[in-house]
């Protein structure tokens, strides 16, 4: 076959720089090439298995938290700058909108100028109510208010948006520890899911990042955004093997429906395409 | 660090007699992994580390008694010279008002640059002018509106339903007229693959005909960088870029990778969300911090 035909350092070579391209990070890139070395078969195929095999986990991938009805759903949403939380943020509360289900926004992130104004507009795109105080309000009161009003009025699902911020910033990854806290305090089943929203063009910092937000906040999982470019997101292969934290939702747009459930399947061919 | 890293290598390898080329190769190899690692792109690293190898493999290593620091330091300064060798600056025009057009990925920093950029020449006695022309990304425009406010500085908005195009027409001749400086045009974050609103950043650079197009780049940025840059070079022209969010511990891998693709120097590095957080490059640092 035109597979054993070929030099097989070249083919090493042509593995690696596709998964260099994807960014999945030359330490995972050689782990991966070495633990099908030994196998049979289309070393693409071999590839695409094992990429699989690391993102599906102990296959878990499809247990979901089920929506609470003794409480609202709380949904928790961090990372760094820009990554797409207040986005997403709009993006989920349309979905759950969407599917009849009464829904809040909490906008937690009172530092940057117009975040406040920014996740009202979502609001207002899906008919969901925005809970929040002045630019410059504690952001965990904030969190703290917006979990009250959802208990108080019986909604299914409350999304928390908050402010971006670096994970080596250890004031603002205290700030982060507050909010949620506070959710805490109301009940310990809050928040019942903690979303890391990263963003697919970074590279390697995502480690990082998955590291210090979990040991921080205790992540769920993630949410990869900004696929719809170039960019394949593959550092979420390490950070699943390292931190074992498996992706959630994918974001492909800037539109309100524009969030996807992640598939690894699809997500590997895009890959290694 | 990365040259002890080196050293205790070397150490091992001299145990039997005199370094030779295949020894330095090794010792390159260490330097690939740190540079893949800070995010350097795949290629970059490639073509780097061969024009580097004709160094190492001079007698300044293999003569050395710290074999893997000189080639540390080799690499270090072949960094340096590929990096632009010192700080480039903004190039303002013979006649204001200089016009600087931001252009990059969705949530670069740019709107935070623009009022950056604008603080920094208003504290040099300047007079800048912010326009807003993202007209999609709600609050955009109240975003750069609070940030001009913050640092007492004009902004152009756009009204309901106007282009991009007429918002940066409209505040050129209006900052022409009030005799200011410098003119930053902040645009809405877009993707290199996007086709409309890659036709429209070309059309608002010809309107605006800036003196300065800077790509605004998250310094966290990986491999991405080079399909990136090199869709904007080819697109709307690059004077330079940005280099954002380096007060985190991403290594800016970007950096090399667009600088040898596009050949622009990086002007500023973004190190903070305050307005105050901004640098010039600075090459050795640069280089160092690619190093880990
Ligand atoms: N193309 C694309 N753009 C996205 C996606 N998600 C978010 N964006 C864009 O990314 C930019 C930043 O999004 P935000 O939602 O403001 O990000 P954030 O994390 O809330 O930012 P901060 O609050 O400033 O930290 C905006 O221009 C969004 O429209 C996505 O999946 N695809
Ligand atoms: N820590 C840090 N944050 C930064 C820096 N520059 C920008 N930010 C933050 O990054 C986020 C995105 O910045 P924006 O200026 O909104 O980015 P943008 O490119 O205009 O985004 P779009 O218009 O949506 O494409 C905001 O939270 C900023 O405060 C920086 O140098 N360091
Ligand atoms: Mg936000
Ligand atoms: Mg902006």
């Amino acid at each position: 076959s035109a597979v054993t035909r070929q030099d097989p350092e070249e083919l090493r070579e042509e593995l690696e720089a596709v998964l260099l391209q994807g960014d999945v990070g030359i330490l995972a890139a050689d782990r991966l090439i070495k633990s099908i070395q030994g196998q049979d078969g289309d070393r693409w195929q071999l590839l695409e298995e094992e990429m699989l095999r690391i993102l599906e986990g102990e296959g878990e991938n499809g247990e979901r938290p089920p929506i609470t009805t003794g409480g609202p759903h709380v949904i928790l949403l961090v990372g760094t700058n820009g990554s797409g939380k207040t986005t997403t943020a709009g993006k989920l509360a349309s979905k759950y909108a969407g599917e009849g289900k009464s829904v809040l926004l909490a906008a937690a992130d009172t530092y940057r100028a117009a975040a406040i104004e920014q996740l009202q507009i979502w609001g207002e795109r899906s008919g969901v109510d925005v809970i929040s105080q002045e630019r410059g309000a504690d952001a965990a009161s904030v969190a703290y208010d917006s979990l009250s009003a959802a208990i108080a009025r019986n909604m299914d699902v409350l999304i928390v948006d908050t402010a971006g911020r670096l994970q080596t910033r250890s004031n603002l990854m205290d700030e982060l520890k507050k909010i949620r806290r506070v959710l805490q305090k109301q009940g310990d089943q809050y928040p019942q899911e903690t979303f890391l929203v990263l963003d697919a063009t970074i590279g390697q910092n995502a480690l990082s990042q998955a590291r210090l937000f979990h040991e921080a906040v205790e992540l769920d999982g993630l949410i990869l955004t900004k696929l719809d470019g170039t960019a394949k997101g593959g550092m979420v292969l390490a950070v699943r093997q390292e931190v074992d934290l498996p992706v959630r939702y994918i974001g492909v747009g800037e539109r309100a429906d524009d969030l996807m459930e992640f598939s690894p399947k699809e997500f590997v061919q895009a890959l290694l395409e | 660090e990365i040259s002890r890293k080196l050293d205790s290598a070397f150490q091992k390898l001299r145990g039997k007699g005199k370094l030779n080329e295949k020894d330095v190769t090794a010792g390159l190899r260490e330097i690939r992994l740190a540079l893949l690692e800070a995010d350097v792109h795949y290629k970059v690293v490639k073509e780097f580390l061969s024009a580097v190898k004709e160094r190492a493999v001079g007698n300044e290593v293999l003569k050395s008694i710290t074999p893997g620091q000189q080639i540390v330091k080799i690499v270090h300064e072949e960094l340096v010279k590929l990096l632009g060798g010192q700080s480039a600056p903004l190039r303002l025009a013979s006649q204001p008002p200089t016009v600087v057009l931001l252009a990059g990925l969705q949530g670069s920093g740019k709107t935070t640059f623009a009022a950056k950029l604008a603080a920094r020449y208003k504290k040099r006695g300047k007079r800048p002018h912010l326009v807003a022309a993202d007209i999609y990304r709600p609050a955009a425009a109240d975003q750069l509106e609070q940030l001009a406010e913050t640092i007492g500085c004009t902004i152009t908005r756009g009204e309901e339903g106007e282009s991009p195009e007429s918002i940066t027409e409209r505040a050129i001749r209006k900052a022409r007229g009030d005799l200011k400086d410098l003119v930053i045009v902040d645009t809405a974050g877009r993707l290199h693959v996007d086709d409309d609103l890659m036709g429209e950043i070309e059309r608002i650079s010809a309107v605006a005909e800036p003196h300065e197009t800077l790509l605004v780049v998250d310094g966290m940025t990986g491999q991405d960088a080079v399909n990136v840059a090199t869709a904007f070079q080819e697109r709307i022209g690059l004077d330079g870029f940005v280099l954002t969010k380096m007060d985190g511990d991403a290594r800016g891998g970007a950096a090399l990778s667009i600088r040898h693709v596009t050949g622009t120097p990086v002007k500023f590095v973004g190190v903070g969300e305050g307005i105050e957080a901004l640098e010039e490059f600075h090459p050795d640092r640069m280089a160092t911090r690619l190093l880990g």
